[in-house]
């Protein structure tokens, strides 16, 4: 039996809006540690790993190992029947084909439950080498998404240069080039607001756009986001969800033609 | 603006 309570559905909602635009369907592995999940988009370019531990939960019970592949548009449809200060139950027996979704408000006056169909699906799980990073970056995830969303405007590709004097967003279309610097903050008093930068070393990538606006979905999850680089390596970019766990999303670098 | 590339280039299947 596999039963796990989580106070905000809000919260479920806000991941499922995160990793929908990239993610058809998807395999929750749910065990005693909590809930993840990893899945690449249908392009092999992106990844997405998200970890919800189960002491982040109100109430978390796993019998024994379960994988529930869901449809993340039906699962969409379900969560749009939630209060936005509802709880949610999730329920599954342990061979079951279904799961059940029950929304609680607040007070107790409105109970609804929703049973899904789950899917069989053939995800493989890709083994994440260890990395040094040169470069962590750490910035308030509206800047970040703020920047993406400005410089996809005029190229398809974002360059992320990285030095000890601060981070350089930049990109070049038909109608000219853009350019977003960020310097270091002195003002570390409050963190999800600074820009933290632990270089070890120099590190200048190329990226798509198209991901990194996908990316940015996980804005309302955090209001910090860290961006991990290192050359010939795919980035890594880390929202952490307060009490849960974190999504964090891979992605493959371009290279020169 | 550059090719992209795969991320199987960089993560093996377990």
């Amino acid at each position: 039996m596999f039963e796990a309570r989580l106070a905000s559905s809000a919260t479920f909602k806000k991941v499922l809006d995160a990793i929908k635009d990239l993610l058809n369907e998807a395999s929750f592995d749910c065990s005693d540690a909590g809930i993840q999940l990893q899945a690449m988009d249908n392009s092999h370019v992106s990844l997405v790993s998200l970890n919800l531990k189960s002491d982040g939960f109100e109430k978390y019970r796993c019998d024994r190992n379960l994988t529930m592949g869901m449809n993340l548009a039906s699962l969409s449809k379900v969560f749009r029947c939630s209060g936005s200060d509802d709880t949610v139950t999730i329920k599954a027996q342990d061979d079951a084909d279904t799961v059940t979704f029950m929304f609680e408000a607040k007070k107790q006056e409105k109970i609804s439950d929703y049973e899904m169909k789950l899917m069989n699906l053939d995800q493989e799980h890709l083994g994440i080498p260890e990395t040094e990073f040169s470069c962590i970056i750490k910035l308030p995830s509206g800047e970040f998404a703020r920047i993406v969303r400005d410089l996809s405007q005029f190229g398809e590709s974002i360059v992320i240069s990285c030095t000890k004097e601060g981070v350089k967003f930049s990109t070049q279309g038909d109608i000219g080039t853009g350019n977003v610097k960020l310097a270091q903050t002195n003002n570390f008093d409050k963190e999800d607001q600074s820009v933290i930068i632990d270089m070890q070393e120099p590190v200048s990538l190329t990226f798509s756009c198209e991901y990194l606006n996908s990316f940015t979905k996980a804005t309302p999850l955090s209001n910090q986001v860290t961006l991990s680089l290192c050359d010939n390596v795919p980035l890594v970019v880390e929202y952490q969800i307060p009490d849960l766990g974190h999504l964090k999303y891979y992605l493959a670098p371009k290279i020169e033609e | 603006s550059g090719n992209q590339t795969s991320l199987m280039n960089f993560f093996k299947p377990k």
